[in-house]
C-alpha cells in the first residue's frame, strides 16, 4: 500500500499499474545483469 | 522551480536516467553518456521550451497561455537562480559526456548541437521571441 | 522566516504561528509521484489521439478542426489526467444542512471517476470535519431556522428588484443597522453574495492611478475585483510584514511607472484567516504600516468574522483593536452565520458613495428576506441580544474546540500549518496518491473531509483542512481524532519532526 502511495500508482487503473510494474522489474533486472557482468 | 527540494529531484532524475542507460548490456559507456545527454536535451526542450500555457486553469485570463514554461518561470525575471541553475546543468552534462566519450569526433559534433538546442532558448534576448 | 513577531509590543497577545518544512525525502518522492502521473497523462493523451483509447471529455467534431481551437487542450491537462482519477473525494452531494453531522449520498464509479451513479443508499451522521460552519448555525431546527420560516410566509423566499428600486426592504434596513452596531462602525452595506461583494466593490473604491498592495495568497475574489478595478497591482509575500513595508516605500519614493507621478491612492488587501493556510493576518502591523504610509486598509474578514475575537467580532475584536483603523470592513454571513451573502462596512460616506455607486448594489436583486432573517437572529444570538448565553457558550465552545483539536494533531505527529487559534486546521499530505486515499479511508470511517492538492496549494504542499466548529462535541471530535490517527499510520502521514 505505501508502494503505491508513494510512487503515486494508487491513482492509476491496474494495467497502467501493470505497465509501471513491468518496467520496473526489467530495469532492475538488467542493472542486476550488467552488474554482474561488469563485476 | 525554486521550490523545495526541485533541484533535488531533477539530479536524482537525471542519475537515474543514467543508470537505467547503463544496465542495457549492449551499450558502451560513451553511448551511454551520449544517450543521456541527448535524452535530457530532449526532455528539457520540450518541456521548458515548446510546450505553451499551463496544464491547469490558472486565474490569470489566459496571460500565460502563449508562453513557454520557461518564460513563465519566476514571471518572467531574468538571471534568478532557477534559471542560472537549469542553464549550467546541460553545460556540465556535456563537459562530463565528452570527458566519458573521449572526445570522439562524432560523439562531439551530436553533444554540440544538442547542448546549443538547449542553451540558445535560455538566452534572455530571445525572451518571447518566436 | 517571516514567522517571528517583530514588533511584539504591538500585539496584546501571543501570536503564534507555525509551517513546519516539507522533508526533503517526501519532497522528492511527491515530485517523483507527479512526474510517473504526468509521463502516463502523456501516454493517456497520446492514445486518446490516436483513437486507441474512447475520448469522454469535450472536443470538436472534425468538421471543426479548422477552425480556432475551443478547448485549450494542454490546459485541461490535469484536469484530465490527475484530477479525474480522485475526484470522487469532491462534490459529494449531500442531502441535509452541513451541520456537525450530515448525511451524505452514497455514489459508485464503474469507470474510473468518468461518469458516477447513485447506489440509492445514504451514509448516515458522517461527522463533518469540512464545511466552513464555525458558530453551528448551518441547522434546520431552532430560533434561527424558526424565525427564517416566519419571515418566508411573511415577505416570500425572494426579492426582484434591486436596492436602488423595489428591492430595499425595512428587513435590509434593520439588518444593516444591526452589522453597523455589530462591527462598531458608522454604517453598513450589505449584498446578497460574498465573491460579489468584493469583486463587484473594489472597482468602485480604486481605479487608474491607483496602487492595490495584495497578499499573494489573497481569495479569487479580491483579484479578480483588483483586476477588475484597472489599478495597478502589487503582490507582497504572505503575511509578511517586511515585504508589505518594501512594496510602500517604493510605491511611496518611485511613485507610478514612467510619470512617476504620486500614486491616487495605495489600498492594502488582506484577509482576516487565510483559510487555506489557517493564518490570521498581522493586523497590528497592518495598520501601523498603513498609518506611517499614509495607505487605506481593506480587510476581509470573510472567515475570521464570528469565528474569532472574545466577542466574535472578528480580527479586530481578536488583537483588541479599533475598527476606526480600518478604513474598509467586509465580510460574509456564510460561514458563521449559516446565511450567505457579505457586507461592506465602515464610514457613512463611504458606504453612501458605495450605495451609488457599487455594481453589486445597483444591478444585484437583493438579500432573500428569510437569508437576512437568518442574519439577524443568529448576530443578535452571538451578539446575546436574544437574552441567551447561547452565543457566548457558542463562541467559548468554538475556541475550546480549535485548540483541543489542533493540539491532538499535532501531538501525534502531523504537520499542522497556521495560527494556533485559526479554527480553520491545515494537515500535511504532501504526495497526489495520499490526497484521494486520505479522503476515501476517512469517508470508511464515516468521517467528512476536505482534501486539497496542486495547483490550488504548492506542488509540494497538498494538505487536508479541516474546519473546526463549535456545534463539534468533545466526543465528536475524539472520534475524529481517533479516525485520524488510524489513516495516519496506514497512510503514514505522522511527518513531523517535533514528535
Amino acid at each position: 500500500y505505501q508502494y503505491l502511495l508513494v510512487t503515486a500508482l494508487y491513482m492509476l487503473e491496474p494495467w497502467e499499474r501493470t505497465i509501471f510494474n513491468s518496467l520496473l522489474v526489467s530495469v532492475a533486472a538488467m542493472a542486476v545483469y550488467t552488474g554482474y557482468v561488469f563485476i | 522551480m525554486s521550490s523545495r527540494g526541485m533541484w533535488l529531484s531533477y539530479l536524482l532524475c537525471i542519475g537515474l536516467l543514467h543508470v537505467i542507460l547503463l544496465s542495457i548490456p549492449i551499450v558502451s559507456v560513451p553511448v551511454v553518456w551520449t544517450l543521456t545527454n541527448l535524452i535530457h536535451n530532449l526532455c528539457m526542450y520540450l518541456l521548458l521550451h515548446t510546450v505553451k500555457g499551463t496544464p491547469f486553469e490558472t486565474p490569470d485570463q489566459g496571460k500565460a497561455r502563449l508562453l513557454t514554461h520557461w518564460e513563465q518561470m519566476d514571471y518572467g525575471l531574468q538571471f534568478t537562480a532557477s534559471r542560472k541553475f537549469l542553464t549550467i546543468t546541460p553545460i556540465i552534462l556535456y563537459i562530463l559526456t565528452s570527458f566519458y566519450t573521449k572526445y570522439d569526433r562524432a560523439h562531439f559534433v551530436v553533444n554540440t548541437v544538442s547542448l546549443l538546442v538547449v542553451l540558445i532558448p535560455k538566452l534572455p534576448q530571445l525572451h518571447g521571441v518566436r | 522566516n517571516h514567522n517571528v513577531v517583530r514588533n511584539p509590543s504591538l500585539y496584546n497577545k501571543p501570536f503564534v504561528e507555525s509551517y513546519e518544512e516539507t522533508p526533503l525525502l517526501v519532497a522528492v518522492l511527491t515530485y517523483m509521484g507527479y512526474g510517473i502521473l504526468t509521463i502516463f497523462g502523456y501516454l493517456r493523451d497520446f492514445m486518446r489521439h490516436w483513437n486507441i483509447e474512447k475520448c469522454s471529455v469535450a472536443r470538436e467534431r472534425d468538421e471543426q478542426k479548422d477552425f480556432v481551437p475551443l478547448y485549450q487542450d494542454f490546459e485541461n491537462f490535469y484536469t484530465r489526467n490527475l484530477y479525474t482519477r480522485i475526484r470522487d473525494n469532491w462534490n459529494r452531494p449531500l442531502c441535509g444542512v452541513p451541520g456537525s453531522k450530515m448525511d451524505i449520498v452514497e455514489q459508485v464509479s464503474h469507470d474510473y471517476n468518468r461518469t458516477f451513479q447513485n447506489t440509492g443508499k445514504i451514509m448516515r451522521d458522517v461527522i463533518n470535519m469540512g464545511s466552513y460552519n464555525y458558530l453551528g448555525f448551518a441547522e434546520n431546527v431552532g430560533q434561527c431556522a424558526d424565525a427564517a420560516i416566519q419571515v418566508t410566509e411573511k415577505y416570500g423566499s425572494g426579492v426582484c428588484g434591486t436596492r436602488c428600486e423595489m428591492g430595499n426592504l425595512d428587513i435590509h434596513q434593520e439588518m444593516e443597522e444591526l452589522v453597523a452596531r455589530f462591527l462598531g462602525v458608522e454604517s453598513a452595506l450589505t449584498f446578497g453574495m460574498g465573491f460579489a461583494t468584493n469583486s463587484m466593490n473594489i472597482p468602485a473604491l480604486a481605479g487608474k492611478g491607483c496602487l492595490i498592495l495584495s497578499d499573494e495568497l489573497n481569495h479569487a475574489s479580491l483579484v479578480l475585483g483588483a483586476r477588475l478595478s484597472g489599478s495597478t497591482i502589487r503582490v507582497f509575500k504572505h503575511n509578511n510584514m517586511v515585504s508589505l513595508e518594501k512594496l510602500l516605500r517604493d510605491a511611496i519614493v518611485h511613485g507610478q511607472p514612467r510619470t512617476h507621478r504620486p500614486w491616487k491612492k495605495l489600498l492594502i488587501v488582506v484577509e482576516g484567516i487565510y483559510s487555506m493556510e489557517g493564518s490570521i493576518v498581522r493586523l497590528p502591523e497592518v495598520i501601523a504600516l498603513k498609518k506611517r504610509y499614509k495607505a487605506f486598509l481593506y480587510l476581509d474578514e470573510a472567515h475570521s468574522i464570528g469565528a474569532l475575537g472574545p466577542n466574535g467580532k472578528g480580527v479586530v475584536d481578536y488583537f483588541g483593536l479599533d475598527p476606526k483603523d480600518v478604513d474598509i470592513m467586509m465580510g460574509t454571513f456564510t460561514k458563521s452565520f449559516g446565511a450567505a451573502g457579505g457586507y461592506i462596512g465602515g464610514k457613512r460616506e463611504l458606504i453612501q458613495y458605495l450605495r451609488s455607486h457599487s455594481h453589486s448594489a445597483v444591478y444585484a436583486t437583493s438579500m432573500p428576506p428569510p437569508v437576512a432573517q437568518q442574519i439577524i437572529t443568529s448576530m443578535t444570538t452571538i451578539m446575546g441580544e436574544d437574552g441567551t448565553s447561547l452565543g457566548a457558550d457558542r463562541l467559548r465552545q468554538l475556541s475550546e474546540n480549535t485548540t483541543y483539536f489542533r493540539r491532538k494533531l499535532r501531538e501525534m505527529g502531523f504537520i499542522i500549518y497556521g495560527n494556533d487559534d485559526s479554527p480553520v486546521v491545515p494537515m500535511m499530505l504532501y504526495m497526489p496518491a495520499k490526497i484521494g486515499a486520505f479522503g476515501r479511508e476517512m469517508l470508511k470511517r464515516n468521517i467528512g473531509t476536505v482534501v486539497v492538492g496542486f495547483p490550488a496549494t504548492p506542488i509540494i504542499e497538498s494538505r487536508a483542512r479541516f474546519c473546526v466548529s463549535a456545534a463539534h462535541t468533545r466526543e465528536t471530535l475524539d472520534v475524529a481524532l481517533k479516525a485520524i490517527g488510524e489513516v495516519g499510520d496506514l497512510l503514514q502521514l505522522k511527518y513531523s519532526r517535533h514528535q
